[in-house]
């Protein structure tokens, strides 16, 4: 079935499992620390403390039979890969495991798991939302066209939407303003901005830049 | 000057400084264990081995005079939190830390600090990876605005934006269309989509995931 088995509780494992439950999506975990699964056991339903990952266990626990599983084994590079080629045997449609270094990566890629590498890509997000933005959020689609949320200081509050001129004078486009934490997507050329408000936009990391640089 | 201080090469601080400086910027990178350096010294230029970081050692080499400095020590969680106090001190306006915990993180805020979580945000960005068939990034603005990137499958395929009628028929805004990693922002209601173009959207979760389920 649509469901997702997850092997190993650690922070990138439980941030996965929680999100996944949260979308709706049946999880079922192992782990062998028994405290962490204590830790959560309000929060996710299917969690099975272990003393190691067989193929009984996998078969027991129902893993066996989800069409997505993780290894989120971090420390244990033999276990990561030893777990992952057990999924792999298993018939698992798509096995994904977390890798350490890139040779531990390339093993996985070999034995016909997907390599992840968090804080690997981790970096290299923040390192682009630094370059282009200063802002933590911020989404480069393609070398042309990136989004960022750029939230409006004194420079432009209280000025209409159709005043600033955000197409003409900067070439970008409004996607969505947000406003306490609610989205305003119907946006009239008589909308007026306030000081905090959070403008979604969309074009080239000059134009945004700009724009950046026109709001300090 | 617009450089960046980076303190501990692990594999997020390797990374970020990498891809900081492929993007052109200056890096100045701290460090205490040399063979992390030596490993890395024919790809980054201003690399310091230290004892430990001192006020001396920040000013020496030149990381008190960055605008940002981002502290990516892991597991010593009392040279974290002392370090990037330290960079607070000296007056560097933008000071990130990566947190190895909830608490860690509230720690380092409430000291001035913005905190990041790598292995945490991974975990949600790979979850809603996962989730949304066929959408390759997704970012959630607020709690009923999100943008996903969704690549077209044959069901969409050759039609044309108007008759596709998003607006209408799911309550999203299309955003731009990406195709062969070009962005098409100017789009007409004639304009045919094909197979593999990357639609970025905006609307609720709820939109998204319907239209992922047209997309099927
Ligand atoms: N053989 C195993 N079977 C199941 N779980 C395991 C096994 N080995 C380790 N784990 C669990 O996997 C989790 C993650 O491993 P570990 O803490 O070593 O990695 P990490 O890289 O520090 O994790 P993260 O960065 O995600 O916090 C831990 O909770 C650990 O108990
Ligand atoms: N006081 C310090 N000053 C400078 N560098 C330090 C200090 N303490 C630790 N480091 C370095 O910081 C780097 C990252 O720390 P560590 O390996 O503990 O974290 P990690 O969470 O496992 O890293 P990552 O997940 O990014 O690989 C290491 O290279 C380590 O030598």
């Amino acid at each position: 079935p649509d469901a997702y088995g997850i092997i190993g509780l650690g922070r990138f494992g439980l941030s996965l499992a929680l999100e996944l439950t949260k979308a709706g999506k049946q999880v079922i975990v192992l782990e062998i620390e028994e405290e962490k699964l204590n830790a959560v056991k309000d929060q996710l339903e299917n969690i099975y403390p272990v003393k190691a990952v067989t193929e009984e266990v996998l078969h027991e626990s129902g893993i066996s039979h989800c069409r997505t599983a993780i290894v989120c084994i971090g420390k244990d590079i033999e276990s990561n890969i030893l777990v992952t080629m057990s999924l792999i045997e298993l018939g698992i449609p798509r096995v994904i495991a977390k890798a350490t270094s890139v040779n531990h990566g390339k093993v996985l890629e070999h034995i016909g798991a997907e390599a992840v590498f968090p804080e690997v890509e981790m970096g290299e997000r923040l390192a682009r939302s630094l370059v282009s933005t200063g802002t933590l959020d911020f989404l480069e689609l393609c070398e042309d066209f990136s989004i960022a949320n750029i939230s409006l200081t004194r420079a432009f509050a209280n000025r209409s939407v159709e005043e600033i001129n955000l197409r003409k004078r900067f070439h970008l486009n409004i996607i969505v303003i947000i406003r306490q934490k609610r989205a305003i997507s119907e946006i009239l050329p008589n909308f007026v901005v306030e000081e905090n408000d959070v403008l979604v936009v969309g074009g080239t990391n000059d134009a945004i830049r700009k724009f950046e640089k026109a709001n300090e």
